[in-house]
């Protein structure tokens, strides 16, 4: 049981495969992006599929960042000047990120945010 | 993040990884679980990216998110990153370009150009160590022959260390979290060592997709933190994805 107390490091599991029970949400779906189509419409698929939970997680992250900035002005900033500083992103990525932008209804510099969300928190 | 490559005694490499994401971005006290590690999950998704009908690599992402930091070359090599966290990080970089110094990559967009375009595990490698990054990063690199594994930690300017996997040597494997493989973590995150003795623990003979996962699958390798656990086999050209949970009592990274 010292595996279930931290530091958590007595028992190395055995038997998990194939995976079952609590550790377990399930399996990720498989899609095709097709690079013969042009990049704007690459995404169109899964993001018809996934809008709904793209909308949740960018929201989660608004209201994070409401809670250090309730006046909204680095959402704002986000939403007006990211697009324009980082029109320069390379292509196809650009291209396809706009692709999404308009297929989810979400504002572009939302989701130029969520591309670079990586890079932002590397300190 | 845990990454691991690990070659067992027929020489067959095997590439896996958790993703850990979402520290201090939020913890949901009522689910007991950090905010955007929970909303990135439903986001998950594996692609086969396709030309002309034939698949040129498969990587596991999130829904919106273009660049990748997860794939297998079917045949040829597999990649995964994690984050290096360091003061001079990628928000130095993004400043860098917004000036207008733009002569670095973006992380996520260097690994799917490497997947998209590289014909060798030593081409992704060489593109790996020398492109200028926005942000620094380790990355974990494994092709399909024996001995061909390794991680690369770099600089955003520069490549510090290739860690390369040595048979003769006796390491089979190599184990890669969010810390530099010549330091020691820190002593509150480390996933390090469990892993280690994990793999320790599962010998060369016995090392397969199932052993790895259980090893990825071992607390505090597998955290409050981690998102999906992603199995790899460069030879046969698959990857499996499985979303993860961790529920009480686990460590929150």
């Amino acid at each position: 049981r010292a595996q279930d107390v931290p530091p958590f490091t007595e028992d190395c599991r055995s038997g998990t495969y194939p995976p079952t029970g609590p550790t377990f949400k399930g399996n990720a779906s498989w899609y095709i992006v097709n690079l013969d189509l042009p990049p704007e419409e690459r995404w169109n698929s899964i993001i018809k599929d996934k809008k709904v939970e793209l909308f949740n997680l960018i929201q989660v992250i608004k209201d994070f960042i409401k809670v250090f900035d309730p006046a909204g002005k680095i959402i704002g900033l986000v939403d007006d000047e990211l697009p324009l500083i980082l029109d320069s992103l390379p292509s196809p990525f650009l291209e396809e990120i706009k692709g999404i932008a308009a297929v989810s209804e979400t504002p572009l510099g939302e989701i130029i945010f969520y591309n670079i969300f990586y890079e932002l928190f590397t300190v | 993040c845990t990454a691991i490559i690990a070659e067992d005694k027929t020489g067959r490499l095997f590439h896996a990884r958790n993703l850990d994401f979402g520290l201090f971005l939020g913890w949901d006290i009522k689910h007991s679980t950090w905010m955007v590690s929970q909303s990135l999950k439903p986001l998950t998704v594996n692609i086969d990216f396709q030309r002309n009908n034939r698949t040129i690599f498969k990587s596991v992402t999130f829904a919106g998110y273009v660049g990748m930091l997860t794939g297998v070359k079917p045949g040829i090599f597999t990649v995964t990153m994690n984050e290096r966290f360091n003061l001079d990080g990628g928000f130095v970089g993004i400043i860098e370009w917004i000036f207008g110094i733009r002569n670095s990559v973006w992380i996520g967009f260097l690994i799917r150009s490497v997947l998209e375009n590289a014909t060798s595990y030593e081409e992704a490698k060489n593109e790996l160590v020398e492109t200028k990054l926005i942000s620094p990063a380790y990355f974990m690199l494994g092709g399909n022959k024996s001995g061909e594994a390794c991680v690369i930690t770099r600089a955003r300017e520069t490549c510090l260390d290739i860690w390369e996997l040595d048979l003769k040597q006796g390491m089979w494997y190599l184990v890669e979290t969010n810390y530099d493989h010549w330091n020691k973590p820190l002593f509150v995150d480390d996933r390090r060592t469990p892993a280690m003795k994990c793999m320790n623990k599962i010998t060369q003979e016995k090392i397969s997709v199932p052993t790895i996962y259980d090893v990825l699958s071992t607390k505090p390798v597998l955290n409050k933190l981690t998102t999906f656990t992603a199995l790899m086999n460069v030879a046969e050209g698959t990857l499996e994805t499985y979303l993860r949970d961790c529920p009480n009592p686990c460590v929150p990274w």
